[in-house]
């Protein structure tokens, strides 16, 4: 996957860190102090549809070139940037009860980005 | 996009602005956690707990004795701290209430409890502990002995105690109650500490219950 940075405008990760305190949730839960959400961004034309990530290779520019040459168009749907690999959150927290619930929360931080 | 009730921005190429979209995005984040907790909302803390019970209670749960269930399972797992109310303490007994509501009450199965509790001896001195544990059954508004442990204490300090299924049916149905009892009753022989860095707690760990399926024809 590519994390996003500069002027580019394709399929890539942004960070985004989600602060508990910032959004008054510090007083219930009480680790992390925040986690990092990410998120997917970007285009993603129509011959890199499919791809996990852009990988930088003679064998992989060939397949996309056949694509590009081969490709209908975009009308009637495209390829979506998406989450291609994403980790849980392990969570300490008070419920209603002031019980304290330890648990890990599936799919939580997005590490990796793709086109669909 | 449920709001503009067009193509979602990730399907159409567009940049997120993320200083534009900020709230936004921190709204989603707020809703997926709550979502995936099984949450409506956020949980009001009503009985504030001292750091320094929380601090202790898992520092005694990282100890080295501590099992692990080794089943594997793709159900959300939970592990529960709950502290004790001792309203309803003498001076020959300890009494210890708990509370489990929403998420663990009903739609779980609880698979292990243990409880946790702090006795001073004195010195040279060793103390058989009797633990009860009372349920409240269908129909009836009297707790009643459903089940009894005898726990031999031989110094001061922190023990451990593994509960049975009665306990965990208990704590499915929301409320756990256990009397714990000296057997020598003598007076100021030995003393069930509940101050702040002392609070007995039982330590629960809960899956979700499998869905139930069902197939459409």
């Amino acid at each position: 996957g590519i994390d996003c940075q500069g002027a580019s405008r394709m399929c890539c990760r942004q960070e985004f860190f989600v602060d508990f305190r910032e959004i008054g949730w510090h007083d219930w839960i009480i680790q992390p102090e925040g986690y990092a959400m990410n998120f997917c961004t970007g285009q993603c034309p129509l011959h890199v549809a499919g791809m996990p990530g852009i990988s930088a290779s003679f064998h992989t520019a060939v397949l996309n070139l056949l694509k590009a040459n081969t490709a209908t168009g975009t009308t009637g749907g495209g390829s979506c940037c998406v989450p291609t690999s994403r980790r849980p959150l392990s969570l300490l927290y008070y419920d209603r009860d002031s019980n304290i619930v330890k648990t890990d929360i599936p799919d939580m931080v997005v590490e990796a980005c793709g086109c669909s | 996009n449920l709001k503009t009730d067009g193509s979602c921005p990730a399907c159409w190429g567009a940049t997120f602005d993320l200083e534009s979209q900020r709230e936004l995005l921190l709204d989603l984040a707020k809703k997926s956690i709550l979502d995936k907790l099984h949450l409506s909302q956020r949980p009001t803390l009503n009985r504030p707990v001292s750091r320094a019970a929380l601090k202790t209670a898992l520092q005694r749960l990282r100890g080295p004795q501590r099992e692990t269930l080794l089943e594997h399972d793709q159900r959300q797992e939970y592990e529960i701290i709950s502290f004790a109310d001792t309203g309803l303490s003498s001076v020959n007994q300890t009494r210890l209430e708990f509370h489990f509501s929403g998420r663990t009450a009903g739609g779980v199965e609880v698979r292990q409890t243990r409880l946790m509790f702090f006795v001073q001896l004195p010195p040279n001195a060793t103390e058989t502990m009797n633990i009860r544990v009372l349920v409240l059954r269908p129909y009836d508004t009297n707790l009643t002995l459903a089940s009894q442990y005898m726990l031999q204490v031989d110094t001061s300090g922190w023990h451990q105690l593994l509960l049975g299924p009665e306990v965990q049916a208990a704590c499915s149905q929301g409320r756990l109650t256990l009397e714990l009892v000296p057997e020598s009753q003598v007076a100021h022989s030995s003393l069930i500490l509940g101050g702040f860095s002392h609070r007995p707690f039982v330590a629960a760990q809960v899956r979700v219950k499998g869905k139930h399926r069902v197939r459409r024809r």
